[in-house]
Order: C-alpha cells, then sequence, then structure tokens
C-alpha cells in the first residue's frame, strides 16, 4: 500500500542522513532552489544504489530503503 | 575493493594492537580469540605480523562504546552502525570501535553479531582497506551472518591487501598473534610449532627438475600435490596453477603430510601423518580425528606410511610401506588376506619405494624422487614414466 505522508517524512530524514554519514552528501543550506537540493540528493541515492548493484533510479524506493535500514559499518562507502 | 585516499597503510611489517577494554556479551577469553583470529586472516596472506600489547600506546586500539565516544561517528543504538575503524596512520589511525549497544557473539547466531567478522571487517580498515561493492567480499559494508568455523578470506579481499602489502614472505607467515608479556617494547613473536626443517623455506619453483612431493591426492575434480606446508592446486576451473599453503585449507592440521587418497564417492579424503591419520570432507575435518594407523589394520612395526592411493572401481585402497604394499578393502573396511605384498611382485619395473601416490583418468601415478610412474590401473603393466611436475605444464 502507498506510504503515510508522516512515514515518507521520516523515510527520507532517515536516507538524507544515510547519504550524509556513507556518500558524503551535503545539503546545500544557502541555495534557494530546493530542487538543486532534491537533484544533488538523487544523485547521492544513484551512486548509493550503483554501489550496491541495485536498480539505479535516483529514486527512495522500497529496496533502496531497505538496504540503508542494514546493519553496516561505520566507514563511508565513498571518499570525500 | 578499494583503498583509502593516498593509500594509507603501515610503513612496517610488526603491527601491535591492544585490546583496551570488553563488552559484557561474551567471555574475555572469547573476545581474545575473535581478534586473534581476525588478525591471522590478514596475516596469512601478507607478510604482516601482528603482536598483542597489554600496556601502553599500540598501532590498533580496540575498545567497546556506545553512543558519543570521543570521536566525530558517535554510535547510534543498537542496529545501524555496527562499527568503524580508521585507516593507518598515527594516534586514532587504526583503532577500531566496536559498538557497545550491539549484541557481540561468539558463533553466527541471528540475536547478535560475530564479533570474529566484524572485527575482520573493521581490520581491513585498520590495515588501509575501503569497502568493497562485490557482494560477499569481507569488506562489503553490510553485515552478513554466515559460517565462521572455516572461514575463508574471499579472493577480492586477498587481492585488496596484498594490494597494499603484498603476499606473505616465501616461509609462512606465523598466523597467530603470540600473547605477550607486558612490557613496553614489542618482543619477537615465537615461532610456528611444526618442525621447519620439512618444509623447504621457500617454496620449489613449479618446473624445478628436482622437486619431489610428500603426498598427492584429488579432491572434488581437483588435484593437490604437498611437500611441506606447501600446496600446489591443479583445478579444471582454473588454468594456473595455484599456490596455498596447508594451513589455509586445514589450519589445525600440520605441515608434512606422509600420504593421502580421496574416496570420492563419500566426498572424503584421508591424510596420513606418522602414526595418525585424518579425514576431511573438503575443509571440514571429520570428528573423531585423528585416530592411530593401527586400526586400519597395519601391525605395530609399520609407524608411518609413504603413500597410498584409491581404487574407485575396485573399491580397495593401496598403501606402500618401503618395498611393500597392503590392500585395503573399502567394503569391508579391512585390510585384505595374503598382504603385504612386494610392490614389484604386482607393479612391474616399481621395485623403490613410493613417495605419492595419485589415481586419475583410469591410471595409477607413482611418485618416486623426480620421476613418476604411470601404471594401467587394469593390468597394473608400466605405461611411461615422466617428470614428477609433469602435470604442472612445464
Amino acid at each position: 500500500f502507498p506510504v503515510a505522508p508522516e512515514k515518507e517524512k521520516e523515510d527520507m530524514q532517515f536516507a538524507q542522513k544515510y547519504l550524509e554519514n556513507f556518500y558524503d552528501f551535503k545539503e546545500e543550506k544557502q541555495t534557494l532552489f530546493k530542487s538543486k537540493n532534491i537533484n544533488h540528493m538523487a544523485d547521492k541515492i544513484r551512486e548509493m544504489q550503483s554501489f550496491f548493484g541495485l536498480e539505479v533510479t535516483g529514486e527512495l524506493n522500497h529496496k533502496t530503503l531497505d538496504m540503508m535500514k542494514k546493519p553496516r559499518c561505520g566507514i563511508p562507502d565513498v571518499h570525500a | 575493493y578499494s583503498t583509502f585516499p593516498r593509500n594509507p597503510r603501515w610503513r612496517k611489517e610488526d603491527v601491535t594492537y591492544r585490546i583496551l577494554n570488553y563488552t559484557p556479551d561474551m567471555l574475555q577469553a572469547d573476545v581474545d580469540e575473535a581478534i586473534a583470529k581476525a588478525f591471522q586472516l590478514w596475516s596469512s596472506v601478507t607478510p604482516l605480523r601482528f603482536t598483542r600489547l597489554y600496556s601502553g600506546d599500540a598501532d590498533i586500539m580496540i575498545s567497546f562504546a556506545a553512543g558519543f565516544h570521543g570521536d566525530f561517528y558517535s554510535f547510534d543504538g543498537p542496529g545501524g552502525t555496527l562499527a568503524h575503524a580508521y585507516p593507518p596512520n598515527s594516534g586514532i589511525g587504526g583503532d577500531a570501535h566496536f559498538d557497545e549497544d550491539e549484541n557481540w557473539t561468539k558463533f553466527a547466531t541471528p540475536e547478535g553479531y560475530n564479533l570474529f567478522l566484524v572485527a575482520a571487517h573493521e581490520l581491513g580498515h585498520s590495515l588501509g582497506l575501503g569497502h568493497s561493492n562485490v557482494y560477499g567480499a569481507l569488506m562489503y559494508p553490510i553485515y552478513m551472518s554466515r559460517d565462521t568455523r572455516n572461514y575463508r578470506l574471499p579472493q577480492d579481499d586477498i587481492d585488496g591487501i596484498q594490494a597494499l602489502y603484498g603476499p606473505p614472505r616465501e616461509s609462512p607467515a606465523s598466523p597467530e598473534p603470540t600473547e605477550m608479556i607486558p612490557t613496553e617494547a614489542p618482543t619477537e613473536m615465537s615461532p610456528r610449532e611444526e618442525p621447519t626443517e620439512i618444509t623447504p623455506l621457500e617454496r620449489p619453483k613449479d618446473c624445478d627438475p628436482h622437486l619431489t612431493f610428500d603426498a598427492i591426492t584429488t579432491l572434488r575434480g581437483e588435484i593437490l600435490f604437498f611437500k611441506g606446508s606447501y600446496v600446489w592446486r591443479k583445478s579444471p576451473y582454473f588454468s594456473e596453477i595455484e599456490h596455498d599453503t596447508i594451513s589455509t585449507f586445514w589450519p589445525s592440521l600440520a605441515a608434512g603430510f606422509d600420504a593421502a587418497y580421496e574416496i570420492d564417492k563419500k566426498d572424503r579424503v584421508i591424510f596420513f601423518k606418522d602414526n595418525q591419520y585424518w579425514a576431511v570432507s573438503g575443509y571440514n575435518i571429520q570428528p573423531g580425528f585423528p585416530k592411530p594407523i593401527q586400526n586400519l589394520g597395519f601391525p605395530r612395526s609399520v609407524k608411518k606410511i609413504d603413500a597410498a592411493v584409491h581404487d574407485q572401481n575396485a573399491k580397495k585402497t593401496y598403501f606402500f610401506v618401503g618395498n611393500m604394499y597392503w590392500s585395503f578393502d573399502e567394503n569391508t573396511q579391512s585390510m585384505e588376506k595374503r598382504y603385504p605384498r612386494k610392490i614389484e611382485a604386482d607393479f612391474q619395473g616399481i621395485g623403490q619405494a613410493i613417495d605419492a601416490a595419485l589415481q586419475k583418468n583410469g591410471h595409477f601415478y607413482f611418485f618416486h624422487g623426480s620421476k613418476q610412474y604411470e601404471v594401467d590401473i587394469k593390468n597394473k603393466k608400466l605405461v611411461r614414466i615422466m617428470k614428477s611436475n609433469s602435470w604442472f605444464d612445464c
């Protein structure tokens, strides 16, 4: 079934934190354009999907979120 | 595999570690063992040697902590991030931290995280490896529970660590870190237990004309050639001869086999050393072994055997001692009557003692020094004489 709106926001925040920790995602606070941030995050989601051999869509789909929730090592997967 | 930016690595082969504290989830001895085993994984494929210190500063400081613990990467409670470690460097470099909010276990159980597996992964970082995107690699970032009893380092991780440090020195590196008396400075590690004189200091070259073997056996379609602690492995699955050590496959077996043979229908290989023999199935040593060779029906006067070979069709195994041989009936599990007999009486042209024996493609191959004698199994007639290492495509 479609995800409840509150859950969706929570998932997005979880994903953003994951990408900050492990894929060097930095939210650009200064930008005026929200869409630029979303694009930047989609790039990082694509990078993470590619690393784990998931379908590369740039979207925070169920499988991608599932992978993000697996127990793992705290070292980033990509280095700045 | 990947490394950290600028490929940081330890510029020395003797690396020290110290366990600063323990998790209440496991016995301290089990934590010590898990960490030592984790180090052994890496020392067995590199020139690195790991020495444990009990005081003072070590290159790799290992600790358990929850939440914020003094570096920039606070832990996040149960699940999520399990541990992290820093690439080689002074100070915090090399240190490994384990999240105390996790349930650490000695065995692979669904309820907890196997400390050996996580430690082995983090030590990969402590030595300079980054994450690998190869599914199943030890350096894959996601925890995967698996049986660790006979855990072998996947090839991707071996390639990665050897890209940083190279392969082990020719004489086997001491795989186990030794327990040290607390001192300020590390002392030399004690040599391994096996008598080293049976292991040539360097692995003989494949095409060394004087190459001889202690024992030879088939194993699931491959052929394994043994000399001291070294193994040459000829497989239909890859073109090159692969070089290993006995401890890579069977860490608990001492080097220097006398004989070996496979009973392929039972997926079982039998190794002989002195007056004992072991049965293995792949990497697993069967329970209840070693057993004395007298169990097979040898007289007390036989202290060891030279070679053994199994005839799949006749379901018989031949054991060679000096210039005599015995025939063991695998169906009745007993030595046949009227043995021992002279080898030469039944195998024409083979009058001397045998180092090793192999059964392949309907032939026996008896190895003596640098020669091998190909014999037709059915009529036991000598077909030809070749160099012992002709299997290595020299």
